[in-house]
């Protein structure tokens, strides 16, 4: 804002001090910004629906999940939020470029095993370990 | 459709969608392109259907988490005497598991020895490099005969030493799948493709008389799709298939 406004902008730094220092409470976000937790989440792959079933003999489709949300460090009994905002202070010393973020990501993974023929009519069945997402977690 | 979770979000996909998780499937399935497999009815071929056995044995298997021993999938409806229980878990253990078709299939009559035989060529080289062969077997199908109560003895070799691989002594009354183990032959055609000539199948009556081999009941290329000879193989990989998180 240009000059003359001086003492508006008194008041804004002072109001902009209360806001930076009051932690704002899950209620402040809008809906829009709200992110849910960490969780798995489902997305089905049909093979029928990819045109694939002249060559994919089984399955149909398979549950492929992902992982995906708000990882908040666990606050518990050894981390509580003294302890939590000294790791992140020493840690951001150590390297001030990247703020320290927990991701969601898999914690168990599952086996799935597909049917199919390949260009010489043989026929292929292959397990792929550690394929689908079973359970998932902040990291 | 009542398996899929409600929660699914389930709408049909446009063209550059489908495109784009067709080319990411193909990537997690480790394939180059989507195969174009060409014979018309596949499906209804011995070999897809002991496959489709064996998915499902594996499918139960992983469902239950369990190691149950794996068994010879259920076959075509035969006498025990013709089937090979495999209390190994080469199942369990294998990441991929080939089914080959027959090749060519040649009757043979030598006069010299008046030795009667059928030649079966199967191409090994479709094997993805880094595989181990950890078990393989040749399945070939005997029709049961009821007038002779006599026993007949199945051999398998290899051809140009006539090497024997594997042999069965079986009732003629009995019908059913015939599995030889050509776990070692497997192995040495795959590091030695150049040398692979194919199996012969040779039948002796107990009295040791070469008969021809379509006299015993057995089923070659020209039987029904269900009952036409094929080899299996049992992989394990020798690195295992890491995906890139995306």
């Amino acid at each position: 804002a240009v000059g003359g406004k001086k003492k508006n902008q008194n008041r804004n730094k002072s109001t902009n001090k209360q806001e930076s220092s009051r932690i704002p409470k899950p209620g402040d976000y809008n809906t829009s910004e709200q992110k849910q937790a960490c969780k798995k989440h489902e997305l089905y792959v049909s093979f029928r629906d990819l045109g694939w079933q002249d060559w994919i003999i089984a399955p149909e489709g398979y549950a492929a999940f992902y992982c995906d949300g708000e990882c908040s460090f666990p606050l518990n009994a050894q981390m509580n939020a003294t302890n939590h905002a000294i790791v992140q202070t020493l840690v951001h010393l150590m390297f001030p470029d990247n703020v320290p973020k927990p991701c969601c990501a898999p914690t168990k993974l599952n086996a799935i095993s597909v049917l199919y023929f390949d260009d010489s009519s043989n026929v292929i069945l292959k397990k792929y370990r550690n394929m689908v997402v079973r359970s998932c977690g902040c990291h | 459709d009542n398996h899929v979770h409600s929660s699914f979000i389930y709408r049909r996909l446009r063209n550059h969608e489908r495109r784009e998780i067709q080319r990411e499937i193909l990537s997690i399935l480790g394939l180059p392109h989507r195969p174009r497999p060409f014979s018309p009815g596949k499906q209804a071929s011995s070999a897809p259907l002991f496959m489709l056995d064996l998915y499902n044995a594996m499918a139960v298997e992983e469902e239950e988490e369990g190691v149950a021993p794996y068994r010879a999938a259920p076959l075509l409806g035969h006498s025990p005497a013709l089937t090979t229980a495999h209390d190994t878990n080469f199942l369990n253990d294998a990441d991929m598991v080939m089914s080959f078709v027959n090749l060519v299939e040649k009757d043979k009559e030598f006069s010299h020895q008046r030795r009667h035989y059928k030649e079966f060529r199967f191409d090994l080289t479709q094997i993805p490099d880094g595989e181990a062969v950890t078990a393989a077997e040749f399945r070939i199908y005997k029709d049961r005969f009821l007038l002779r109560a006599c026993f007949f003895f199945f051999c398998i070799c290899r051809d140009a030493e006539t090497f024997l691989l594997d042999s069965k002594k079986v009732q003629a009354s009995n019908g059913g799948w015939l599995v030889f183990d050509i776990t070692a032959t497997s192995n040495h055609w795959v590091m030695n493709p150049q040398q692979n000539f194919g199996l012969q199948l040779c039948v002796e009556t107990m009295d040791g008389r070469s008969i021809n081999i379509k006299s015993a009941g057995i089923i070659g290329r020209n039987g029904p799709q269900s009952k036409q000879p094929f080899v299996v193989a049992f992989f394990k990989a020798s690195g295992v298939l890491l995906r890139s998180v995306r």
